[in-house]
């Protein structure tokens, strides 16, 4: 239990630091145990370094970064433990423009694994899905669907 | 394995039949603030067993049907279906085309079915167990929660290796 | 004591009405004490309706809704107890494209009595701001700020 | 009154001097993640007398001095002084322009200035007191915290009330 414990903790060690560098185009992150003596009841420090920045406490990154830090963590997870499909609802939200599309970009590297629903208000996100729905409410309070296929934006 | 189909009933904002179909890749679910975005995700979140109200934003379990508008009555069930391409086996049972139901009334009753054959909770949770899908897994991240992965404590963080390990 | 509270409650509430009938284009709200006996301390509950809607439970409102709800008893409060200026930071993220113009305009309609320093990634906010600056950490790690006087975007 | 400048120096990522001057009317600071911008919002509340390195982000207040990059070194002190136009005698103060200062020392030394005579932080509340500015007024309001207003306890929310009332 501990040895395989502390195996899959080192792999998604280094996922997180991949994907870490990823998307933050460099930096670094890692995870590690707060009490290494007690394993399987010790609390996690995450400990990030956003590129060119100093080693930091996570309190002290913006809310994009720590956000950006939450998806990198989520990724490294998902390789480690891969789901046919994913629905995120906003996850992106407090990220600015370009960090949107590297996101973005991430995912559609992804996807001949995973199948991704996302809801989202951000156009880095919608530029980059192969299809659209919309969601509204022609009449007060009842929500009705409509497919927006990405070949009707065009037009 | 994929999502080919979210077909609701009665669930939440959702009063009439909605079927969403889906393809592989990326799906983008758009729309103003309040028209039922997150109630998708939601209805997904149900149809898999989720026994928290709290967890689907409402105080008791009968806050997912249908409460009426204004204008349109109240309705006395909600029905959610999860119609998902099995071609590749990966979920343990022999059809081609799995169907997850899950079904509530107003006096309380619930009912869960696979392919239209009554079955439990627990035959629907058993049926998703190693496939990383489901309320536990991280497969569903809820609006504001994906902060939640780097909680503050410690010690709260460590549920996330456990699930993941 | 008590008496000067119950007035000055009254008047948040009717404001808040007015201010939530004006961002949400309809619908009602208000704020009720839970226990009407004990008004030095007694809580207080947020009752709002969305125009259409049923009247409901403020946890099954949506995060948009809820955002926009909180931007209108923050001006309702503000109403009340004016600020020389004021400082918000990325308050309008959770809300959609028009609701964000709603709310830029709203605060236009504010500002011969306020001061607003708005720090957003909203364009529509932006669009709606007298002038506008830059942070950008063109160093790693060390802020600089440009001045983007809003006559310069035209250029 | 009105906010016409904030000088910044050797506060959390602004390492050296930095001026904004602000007119009347609506000021937009934008730019990417992790820029700086919500560093400034914390400058103001600093300035004002706030107390809690947490709701500064930092676990003990040196945190607010520039800590250094790759690239540079620390610096061993922060000043922001705010500079307020006072033309219409708002603030209780023979100033037509009044000027706020503090100033921390990494030896934990920490001083307030008006108009640059020493003063105590109690001058300084008591400058702002019946104004709305301050740290416990509704006139800052941090990333994140739009929804505190509607927190999830009804006697949470009682506070609001009685601040403003
Ligand atoms: N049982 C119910 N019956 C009718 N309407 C409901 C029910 N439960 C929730 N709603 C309505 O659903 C709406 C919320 O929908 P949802 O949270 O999906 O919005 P959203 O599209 O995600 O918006 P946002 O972009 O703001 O996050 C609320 O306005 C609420 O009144
Ligand atoms: N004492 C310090 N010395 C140096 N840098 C610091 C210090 N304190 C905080 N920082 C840096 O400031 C950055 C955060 O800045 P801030 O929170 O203002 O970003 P932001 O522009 O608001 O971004 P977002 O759009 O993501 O909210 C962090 O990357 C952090 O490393
Ligand atoms: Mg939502
Ligand atoms: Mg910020």
């Amino acid at each position: 239990m501990k040895k395989v414990f502390i195996e899959k903790f080192e792999i998604i060690n280094n996922k997180f630091d991949r994907v870490f560098k990823e998307l933050f185009e460099g930096g670094r992150a890692r995870i590690e145990l707060v009490d290494g003596d007690d394993v399987l009841e010790s609390g996690v420090d995450i400990i990030v370094q956003p590129p060119g920045k100093k080693l930091q406490n996570m309190m002290l990154l913006s809310g994009g970064e720590k956000a950006f830090t939450a998806i990198a963590l989520l990724f490294a997870i998902l390789e480690l433990n891969p789901s046919p499909f994913c629905i995120f609802d906003e996850i992106e939200a407090a990220l600015d423009d370009a960090n949107v599309i590297r996101f973005a970009e991430y995912i559609n590297s992804y996807k001949e694994k995973t199948q991704f629903i996302l809801i989202t208000h951000r156009k880095g996100s919608m530029e980059h899905s192969d299809s659209l729905y919309g969601v509204t409410m022609q009449e007060h309070g009842v929500s009705k669907v409509v497919s927006m296929k990405m070949s009707d934006q065009e037009g | 394995m994929h999502l080919k189909r979210i077909e609701l009933q009665g669930f939440k904002s959702f009063a009439g039949k909605t079927v969403l179909e889906f393809d592989k890749g990326i799906t983008c679910v758009v729309g103003p603030n309040g028209s039922g975005k997150s109630n998708i995700a939601d209805a997904v979140r149900w149809v898999l067993g989720e026994q928290s109200a709290k967890q689907l934003r409402g105080s008791k379990m009968l806050d997912v049907i249908f409460a009426g508008t204004q204008f349109r009555k109240s309705v006395g069930f909600t029905e959610v279906s999860l119609v998902i391409d099995n071609e590749d086996q990966a979920l343990p049972i022999e059809y081609t085309e799995v169907v997850i139901t899950r079904r509530l009334y107003r006096n309380g009753d619930s009912e869960y079915y696979i392919n239209n054959n009554t079955c439990r909770l627990k035959d629907i949770t058993g049926l998703f167990l190693d496939t990383g899908i489901g309320k536990e897994g991280y497969s569903i991240i809820g609006q504001g929660q994906i902060h939640e992965i780097l909680s503050a404590k410690s010690e709260d963080r460590r549920g996330i290796f456990e699930e993941a390990a």
